[in-house]
């Protein structure tokens, strides 16, 4: 939440927010990103690993030592944990903020994910996912929003990985002319779509 | 998923308010059955909803059982026609049938047109208060409210839920080219419009009495049982142990509801 507290629910306010968690991962280490973005890969890969993740981190931010995980769970929370097990909060909240955002997605969005970090994609996909939600608003009415040629140069259609990662937060999309039906119902995954790559492009220094 | 689509359909046809809590995947769509306890993941960011987990428990479980099951009311079912036009979904139309008629699925109209039945099930606000009243809160505490109470989680109760009446096929059919599309049992009759080529198809069948989305109520556990159906952001499920004071809260909870009670007067 940035300093005067205040959150506008607009793409203004979503980007001021995830800028705010963005600043705090752009002051991680390089290696200590990239240590986070392989075990991440691995969660993202497997649902239990990301719950079992979310609840340590849970039970860290209670002021409680955090118990070792194993899995790609165990190896991202060793990078965030102390010697006396304690949670650095530096590192762990913006990390929850991440994992909030990433739950709320479908599985077949976390594959995607994968695959986008593994082609080093995320940034073109969050420049049509940040395109949509600034030109969709006001988000709590329906519209249709025609999206920008130049950000659907790597494909458009129904087996392109873009139309499935919108599909899968609910919306409604259509190939020619490409745009997007908007449905209000669909904010809370397309905002936690944003913010998921938005944070992951920065975590793999994209 | 098709599962998520189905339930986003139904709630976009039935609830206008808003209140009704999506169930997000048919895998634990049984945890949020009417009575269940929940606890609420909140949200990380102002931008998406918290959500809801199950804790393998019934309110029943918590309750001496000592006392006649309470009953649940129906309501619906609630009849929603899914009309697919060629590419796209065009209208959906709902009305609710007699109560107690078993309508199922229909084929309505042409091929491609479909539907389904939903129903609600849910606690009446005299049940509510019987149960309360006739039951008392097992002793001792039940190990999975132990750990809550220790976290401070808010538990919160299932009061509503809208459920299948029947087994709904859905399908999902993605096209080479064309859009994609989502129909209710329809996909093989789409392929007879001749329209577009389909490429893949993938089809869930969603059991009857698949929960796909609920209500729910907080629960407070003071000296006594409440189920406070419009939560203010105060309440809180378990009274945090009074500031300044280090001993052990008591594990019994008549004895910490009077505890709460003198540092509230006070």
């Amino acid at each position: 939440v940035p300093a005067n507290g205040t959150v506008t629910e607009d793409f203004q306010g979503l980007r001021t927010e995830v800028e705010a968690v963005s600043k705090e991962l752009a002051l991680m280490d390089g290696q200590l990103c990239q240590l986070l973005l392989e075990g991440l890969e691995g969660v993202l890969r497997d649902q239990l690993a990301l719950q079992a993740l979310e609840e340590a981190l849970e039970q860290g931010l209670s002021s409680e030592p955090v118990e070792p995980l194993g899995g790609p769970a165990g190896a991202v929370l060793e990078c965030l944990v102390s010697p006396s097990r304690m949670l650095v909060l530096e590192l762990a909240v913006p990390f929850v903020y991440l994992l909030g955002a990433l739950n709320t997605l479908s599985k077949v969005q976390h594959q995607l994910l994968v695959e986008a970090m593994e082609l080093k994609t995320l940034s073109r996909q969050l420049d049509l996912v940040g395109s949509l939600l600034e030109k969709s608003a006001p988000w709590q009415k329906r519209s249709t929003v025609s999206l920008p040629p130049e950000l659907l140069k790597s494909g458009w259609g129904g087996e392109t990985p873009a139309w499935v990662l919108l599909e899968e937060c609910g919306l409604e999309l259509r190939e020619d002319p490409p745009h997007v039906h908007w449905e209000p119902q669909a904010q809370g995954h397309a905002c936690a779509l944003y913010a998921s790559l938005t944070l992951l492009s920065d975590l793999s220094r994209e | 998923s098709a599962f998520e689509w189905l339930v986003r359909r139904v709630i976009q046809e039935l609830d206008h308010g808003g209140d009704l809590i999506p169930v997000t995947s048919l895998q634990s769509s049984t945890g949020f059955k009417p009575y269940c306890l929940l606890v609420r993941k909140p949200a990380s960011s102002w931008f998406w909803k918290p959500r809801y987990k199950h804790v393998n428990l019934s309110i029943k479980d918590i309750l001496e059982p000592d006392a006649p099951e309470p009953v649940l009311q129906h309501g619906g079912p609630f009849h929603i026609r899914d009309t697919v036009d060629g590419q796209l979904r065009t209208s959906m139309e709902v009305a609710a049938t007699g109560q107690g008629k078993v309508a199922g699925r229909v084929l309505v109209s042409d091929s491609s047109s479909t539907s389904l039945n939903v129903f609600s099930l849910s606690v009446g606000p005299n049940t509510w208060q019987a149960l309360l009243q006739e039951r008392r809160l097992r002793q001792p505490e039940h190990g999975i409210l132990q750990q809550l109470r220790h976290r401070g989680d808010n538990v919160y109760v299932v009061t509503e839920v809208l459920q299948t009446q029947k087994d709904v096929e859905v399908t999902r059919t993605r096209r080479r080219e064309g859009s994609g599309l989502i129909s209710l049992a329809g996909a093989m009759c789409l392929q007879g419009t001749g329209q577009g080529h389909l490429s893949q198809k993938k089809t869930v069948t969603i059991p009857s009495g698949s929960v796909l989305a609920f209500r729910v109520a907080l629960l407070v556990i003071h000296s006594n049982l409440e189920v406070i159906l419009f939560p203010d952001k105060k309440q809180k499920t378990f009274q945090p142990p009074p500031t300044g004071d280090s001993r052990e809260p008591p594990t019994d909870i008549s004895m910490k509801g009077c505890i709460s009670n003198f540092w509230t007067d006070a």
